[in-house]
C-alpha cells in the first residue's frame, strides 16, 4: 500500500537506538549543509532500521526535524506556524564512509495557500504547493541539459518554487504521463497524491541523471507515479539480497581444456 | 570473447515479457535462460512458462520473490517446463497445475558462472544468455542509453532484481551488457536495459548462473 504522509503524532517514538545516532547526525548535517548557524534545523526524534552486510550498512531512518522560526515570508519554506518536518533518510555506511542515498522531507500537517495552478484533473493548488515546498528543500545541484522535458522543468523550478510557469509545465508533463500510460486514479485525492509523488520522482530522476557516469537518460517512465517503496515492493525481489538459495556447482570456463 | 555478441540476432531470445505487478523477475530470468539453452541444444525457440514456477516452485515465494538457484532445482524436480501457451502467465500465485505430459523442455543441471566479466562474456558468446541479478538502482526512471551509476549508489550487495543478459558490445567505446528485462516493451529500450560492462556495475557479475541442457 502507498506510504502516505503521516502526522508526527501518529505513533510514539521511543528514544533512538545508539546505533542510529551517527547516521542520523550525518543526515542532519547533510540537510543543514550550506545554512548559517542559527538557521539550521534540529533533530527532534529518530527511528529506523539497519541492514548489515560484509562491506557496510544501509540505514533507513525516519526523523522529525524542527526548523527555526522564519521571519522573512519571502524566503520561508514553511508557514510560520508549521515548523516540524517529517523526513525519510537512507544512508549507506560503506567502509566507515557515509553517503546520503535518499532524502524526502515534508511538513507535518501543513496547510499552505495556492500556487496559481488551475483546478484541473482533480489537482488542487494547495496540494501542488505542498509538493513544491517539498521539492524546494532538496539541495543537490542539477546537471546540464540531457532530458529536454525534465531539464526545462527543473530550470523553471530553479527560478522559484512558486513560479506559475513551473506549475503549468509540471501539470502538463503529468497530464502527458497520464495519457501516455493510460493512467486513471480512483479519486481526486489519489490524483493529487500521485502528482506529488510524480514531481518528487522527477527530481529524483534528475539527481540520478546527474550522478550517472554512462550515457543513460533517466526521466518519465510508466513507474513515475510510484513511491520508491511501492516500486520496490511491487516489482523488485528482496530475497535476492539474502542469497540463501541452493549452492550450484561452478561452471567450467569456456576454452578450458 | 568476441568483441561483441547478441543472441537476439541469432534467434535465441523470445519477445520481452511483462511480469505485471508481481515480483516474479526471478522466474522470467530463469525461463529466459532455459529458452536460450534449449534453443542452442535442441534448435527450437520455445516461450516457456513463468506461471509454472510461481505456482509449483515451493522453495520460492512467487510474487514476493525467489532465487534462480531454487528455480533450476524446481524445474529439474518437477520434470520440466511447460510452454507459455499451455501454462500462461497470470501475475499471481495459483494452485500448481503442472502436467508432466505437457512439459516441453527439461534441464539436467544448473551452474554458477564466473564473477570475471570477461569470462562471463566468453561464456555467453559460446553457451547462451545468462541469468543474472542486479541492484535495480535508477531503473525506475531508466529510459535509454548505457547506465553506469556511481558505485556507492548501486552497491553489489543490495541485489534486488533478476534479469537476463543476452549480449554485449560497445557503443561509442563504452562497453555494455544488453539485458532483457521483464517490465514490458514500454520500458527502457523496447524492454531492454543497457548496463556498463567491466566495472561490476550494480553487481551484475555477482549472481550469474545458467541451466544445463544436454
Amino acid at each position: 500500500a502507498p506510504a502516505k504522509p503521516r502526522g508526527a503524532g501518529d505513533e510514539a517514538w521511543g528514544p533512538p537506538s545508539p546505533a542510529l545516532l551517527e547516521p542520523a547526525r550525518f543526515a542532519l548535517e547533510m540537510y543543514n549543509r550550506g545554512r548559517a548557524p542559527g538557521t539550521q534545523a534540529v533533530l527532534r526524534a529518530v527511528r529506523g532500521r539497519v541492514r548489515q552486510a560484509d562491506q557496510g550498512s544501509l540505514y533507513s531512518l525516519e526523523a522529525s526535524l524542527e526548523e527555526p522560526p522564519c521571519n522573512d515570508p519571502t524566503v520561508c519554506q514553511l508557514p510560520v506556524s508549521k515548523k516540524t518536518l517529517l523526513c525519510s533518510f537512507e544512508i549507506l555506511d560503506e567502509l566507515g564512509k557515509h553517503m546520503l542515498l535518499r532524502r524526502d522531507c515534508g511538513p507535518v500537517d501543513t496547510k499552505v495557500t495556492g500556487a496559481g495552478i488551475p483546478k484541473d484533473a482533480g489537482i488542487t493548488p494547495s496540494h501542488f504547493t505542498r509538493s513544491l515546498v517539498l521539492i524546494s528543500s532538496l539541495s543537490l545541484p542539477y546537471p546540464d541539459e540531457k532530458n529536454d522535458t525534465l531539464s526545462s522543468v527543473i530550470s523553471l523550478l530553479n527560478k522559484g518554487p512558486l513560479s506559475k510557469d513551473f506549475s503549468m509545465k509540471m501539470l502538463s508533463v503529468f497530464k502527458d504521463f497520464l495519457t501516455t500510460y493510460n493512467r486513471t486514479y480512483e479519486s481526486k485525492e489519489e490524483t493529487q497524491w500521485r502528482l506529488s509523488i510524480f514531481i518528487n520522482n522527477m527530481v529524483r530522476a534528475q539527481k540520478i541523471q546527474a550522478l550517472d557516469q554512462g550515457t543513460a537518460h533517466y526521466g518519465v517512465t510508466k513507474f513515475s507515479d510510484l513511491t520508491e517503496e511501492e516500486f520496490r515492493t511491487i516489482y523488485l525481489n528482496p530475497l535476492l539480497r539474502e542469497d540463501l538459495g541452493k549452492k550450484m556447482r561452478v561452471a567450467k570456463p569456456v576454452g578450458d581444456p | 570473447a568476441p568483441p561483441e555478441w547478441d543472441w537476439r540476432n541469432k534467434g535465441a531470445v523470445t519477445n520481452v515479457k511483462n511480469q505485471g505487478m508481481c515480483g516474479s523477475c526471478w522466474a522470467f530470468s530463469v525461463t529466459g535462460n532455459v529458452e536460450g539453452q534449449w534453443f542452442l541444444n535442441h534448435g527450437t525457440l520455445l516461450s516457456l512458462s513463468e506461471q509454472e514456477l510461481l505456482d509449483c516452485d515451493k522453495m520460492d515465494k512467487a510474487c514476493l520473490g525467489g532465487l534462480p538457484s531454487n528455480a533450476y532445482s524446481a524445474i529439474k524436480n518437477l520434470g520440466g517446463l511447460e510452454t507459455e501457451e499451455d501454462y500462461s502467465y497470470q501475475g499471481q500465485m495459483q494452485a500448481c497445475n503442472f502436467s508432466a505430459e505437457k512439459a516441453k523442455v527439461y534441464i539436467n543441471d544448473s551452474v554458477e558462472l564466473s564473477r570475471n566479466e570477461q569470462k562471463l562474456a566468453a561464456w555467453l558468446a559460446k553457451k547462451g544468455p545468462i541469468s543474472v541479478a542486479i541492484n535495480a538502482f535508477g531503473m525506475q526512471f531508466y529510459r535509454h542509453g548505457i547506465s553506469r551509476p556511481l558505485r556507492p549508489l548501486c552497491t553489489p550487495w543490495l541485489i534486488d532484481h533478476a534479469v537476463l543478459i543476452v549480449g554485449y558490445g560497445n557503443r561509442s567505446d563504452i562497453p555494455f551488457w544488453a539485458i532483457k528485462n521483464s517490465w514490458g516493451t514500454d520500458w527502457g529500450e523496447q524492454g531492454y536495459y543497457y548496463l556498463h560492462r567491466g566495472s561490476g556495475a550494480c553487481g551484475v557479475n555477482t549472481m550469474a548462473s545458467s541451466a544445463v541442457v544436454e
